[in-house]
């Protein structure tokens, strides 16, 4: 992974090599698979990080959803750093990485995140073509089975909200939640990263209905923001989706929580919009080091609610 | 980089009070190609709210007078977007 650096935004081939390199490299704590691939052929590669054993409960995070939001792989990347780093010194993180595994999925829509670093910089969208149309990509957060384009989503093709011809329609989506399907007896909490607007939200967003244990996860999420702000002073405003940020169907926090996992994050990474999209290299390391401390206070939340 | 150079486009931030300007945000959209940042879509905008979006060049102008004639409240959150890509990569590391 020549030129790889976790305070840089990284292309995709060197996210790729990376992953090989992290895995090759702690093979008692990280290990490599393939769950799919994309619409452009590329492989979608999935970190399991937690020490080597059976039967572990696990937490899935994925980055990468929306291809311009780049602070998000560099989060999942700095993710693994961390537990590489810190496993065996660190207290919290080895008793976390001992008792469960973390499926890391460092980018999901892996070709609108290439075409961010050839073509255009503002893409959001995944890559896919359809008949009927010239217009590229489905939007991935609107194209899951959970109130499926009902509302604040688009069905036109061109718009950047589009739902897709039908739900998991793009093989992205289709492969992670193939794989959360197959694995669900563990999976005990799903968080997906993304930016920008410093929020933890949690279901629904389909709709102004609250989860049966809604009041668990606004104390989770509001525990989780104060360990957060302890570092840099960084303010977080969370809540359910719909009300928090607004109505929209067929995102995956929603339709993991339908799935059974009843610890479902969305997070919205820094800025607040002084840079949007385009968060400056240097605030790589207090973004990642700051949300750090909610995901471990969330990691041990959940395991000590099993 | 050898995509598009976004030379001279701004990202605004507008305060959205009310239905009224809700409506306006929307009759903008459908005059001018707007990317909207947050919220996601023009059909998820909501009073009370702030809206940010991105404008090619040539319709920074046009976008600001629009803003201005119909008094709503708005700031240039980037001025020059090929400017903040730059900026970007600031990392000690390169």
């Amino acid at each position: 992974a020549t030129g790889h650096s976790y305070e840089k935004y990284n292309t995709w081939e060197t996210i790729e090599a990376w992953t090989q390199q992290v895995s090759t490299e702690n093979p008692g704590l990280i290990s490599r698979s393939a769950i799919g691939t994309t619409f452009e052929g590329r492989t979608m590669y999935l970190l399991k990080v937690g020490k080597a054993g059976p039967n572990k409960p696990a937490i899935f995070m994925d980055c990468g959803f929306h291809a311009r939001e780049w602070i998000s792989p560099a989060f999942c990347q700095w993710f693994v750093r961390e537990a590489i780093r810190t496993y065996g010194r660190e207290i919290h993180m080895t008793e976390l990485l001992d008792k469960l595994d973390f499926y890391v999925l460092p980018v999901l829509n892996i070709d609108g995140y290439i075409y961010t670093w050839t073509k255009n910089r503002m893409w959001r969208k995944t890559r896919s073509t359809q008949a009927g149309t010239t217009c590229i990509g489905t939007d991935p957060n609107r194209n899951f089975d959970a109130g499926w384009c009902k509302v604040g989503a688009s069905r036109k093709p061109c718009d950047d909200t589009y739902c897709g011809p039908a739900a998991e329609s793009e093989k992205e989506t289709k492969a992670l939640a193939n794989f959360i399907r197959s694995n669900l007896s563990s999976i005990k909490a799903y968080l997906t990263i993304h930016s920008y607007s410093q929020m933890m939200l949690y279901p629904y967003s389909y709709d102004y209905k609250l989860t049966e244990n809604s009041a668990e996860l606004n104390a989770l999420a509001k525990a989780s923001i104060k360990e957060l702000a302890t570092l840099h002073g960084t303010k977080y405003t969370y809540g359910p989706g719909a009300t928090t940020i607004y109505p929209a169907a067929g995102g995956s926090d929603d339709w993991a929580y339908d799935q059974g996992i009843k610890y479902s994050f969305t997070f919205e990474l820094r800025d607040k919009g002084r840079y949007g999209f385009v968060l400056p290299e240097s605030q790589i390391r207090p973004t990642c080091e700051e949300t750090m401390l909610a995901i471990k206070h969330l990691a041990r939340y959940v395991l000590e609610h099993p | 980089h050898s995509g598009e150079h976004f030379e001279g486009e701004s990202v605004f931030r507008v305060n959205v009070e009310d239905e009224n300007q809700v409506s306006l945000l929307h009759k903008l959209a459908g005059t001018t190609e707007i990317d909207f940042w947050k919220p996601d879509s023009v059909a998820q905008i909501k009073p009370q709210s702030t809206v940010d979006f991105r404008v090619k060049a040539e319709d920074v102008f046009t976008v600001e007078d629009f803003l201005e004639r119909n008094k709503l409240q708005y700031e240039v959150l980037i001025n020059n977007l090929r400017l903040a890509f730059e900026g970007q990569f600031d990392s000690h590391v390169r």
